[in-house]
């Protein structure tokens, strides 16, 4: 489903060049349930841009089931999110004047999904992540947790195969957690493709493979054999 | 230092009333460190913006180095601020258009600390939490966990008695949580009250006490004798 070769990724600021992502080569399969993990400043958000088409390699190609997204216009790329990707941001970029419900129907509307329907399927989703009482709520009405529990709610709405997730549990108590990780557990079980980064080695003990990246290159991957 | 008296905080929706914080009464004396743990939601924010005097109950007393700060007016809390309290935002609030050295700088400009010393030492906190290479950089050019140490660095800078931390590690690797806990451990060493929010209990355990939340109510105060 995704298959990464050579990807770079240079800035240039004020004072030079950065590698943020060096040659980086890796293949994910339709179905994996894959960790991302790295310390801070590693590459782990610029690899997740990457796979998510919202940012473009400086060198190298990524190819998104099958087809090379390097070349595609700015409509094709959004395309390409619409149908395939749901994507948790590190920093949740939430719609601030909107509820809950309103920033989880967002893909759907997108989506072409009909009013009904749309309220219908935001609501249930919010539901499993255990926000049924915030669902009229804004962003600012809520703790950061739940601010993280309506950016999940929302990159699962539409059910895309593949679910790009960054840092998901990164402001949630244990117990909150382990209810996330169930819920992406199940939608892997459901046929789903999941990538998520993560600080934590008990988040990425729930994946059977774990990317290591360290300097914006990969330095390792380990797969665990039938968990 | 901080006396914790009968604190409700009652937040009217359009569906109804929300009790964030619930009689919550406790102290904490100058020189302790503690840690905050709880549910997502269960009122710990809530209950650090009141600390910092950035929100008032709407029921009971809270007193800062014995001053009843629940009458004073938005200017006298501004400068409890300035003079007291360094604040780790769990949402970091950083100024987008400003450089990390910039960024850091703030509270020593409201401190009115000449412009030479203010660069000094706003580029000395900079190198203590690892970002020695990024000060001319904005937000929006460095990682999460970047993010997060600049906002650390700017609660750090003003030398404040009282360090309050909301979820100070959440975006960042253990080996990079455990360099930023070492200098909390050091700063409480030198005196500084702490008080942190986290929902890993290896970062709890750097503390001498935990606060336990639970629906907006303390349900749990736990010492750790001579650590
Ligand atoms: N402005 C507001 N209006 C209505 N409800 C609010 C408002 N701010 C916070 N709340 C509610 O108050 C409760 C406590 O919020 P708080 O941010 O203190 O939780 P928290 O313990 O910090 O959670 P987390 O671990 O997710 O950060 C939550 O249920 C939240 O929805
Ligand atoms: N627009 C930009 N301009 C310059 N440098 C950038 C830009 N965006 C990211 N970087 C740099 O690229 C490197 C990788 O960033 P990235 O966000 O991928 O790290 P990360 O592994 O996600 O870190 P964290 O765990 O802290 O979230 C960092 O050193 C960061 O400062
Ligand atoms: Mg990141
Ligand atoms: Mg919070």
């Amino acid at each position: 489903l995704l298959e990464v070769r050579g990807v770079t990724k240079i800035y240039r600021t004020g004072d030079g060049e950065l590698r943020a992502l060096d040659h980086v080569s890796f293949t994910v399969l339709r179905g994996e349930f894959v960790a991302i993990m790295g310390h801070s400043g590693s590459g782990k958000s610029t690899m997740m841009n990457v796979l998510g088409c919202l940012d473009s390699p400086t060198d190298g190609t990524y190819r998104l089931d099958g087809r090379d997204v390097g070349h595609l216009s700015r409509d094709e790329l959004a395309r390409v999110r619409n149908e395939k990707i749901g994507f948790v941001f590190q920093g949740f970029h939430l719609l601030p004047r909107a509820t809950a419900l309103e920033n989880v129907e967002l893909p759907l509307l997108y989506a072409g999904v009909s009013s009904r329907l749309r309220g219908t399927r935001a609501s249930a989703m919010l539901d499993r992540v255990g926000l049924e009482h915030r669902k009229g709520h804004r962003p600012n009405q809520m703790s950061g947790g739940q601010q993280q529990r309506v950016a999940i709610a929302r990159a699962l709405v539409a059910d895309a195969p593949l679910i790009l997730a960054d840092e998901p549990t990164g402001n949630l108590d244990s117990h909150t957690s382990d209810e996330i990780m169930e819920l992406f557990a199940a939608l892997h079980r459901e046929g789903k493709t999941v990538v998520l980064v993560t600080h934590e080695a008990d988040i990425a003990a729930w994946a059977r493979r774990v990317l290591r990246f360290a300097d914006g290159r990969l330095v390792e991957d380990l797969s665990t054999p039938g968990r």
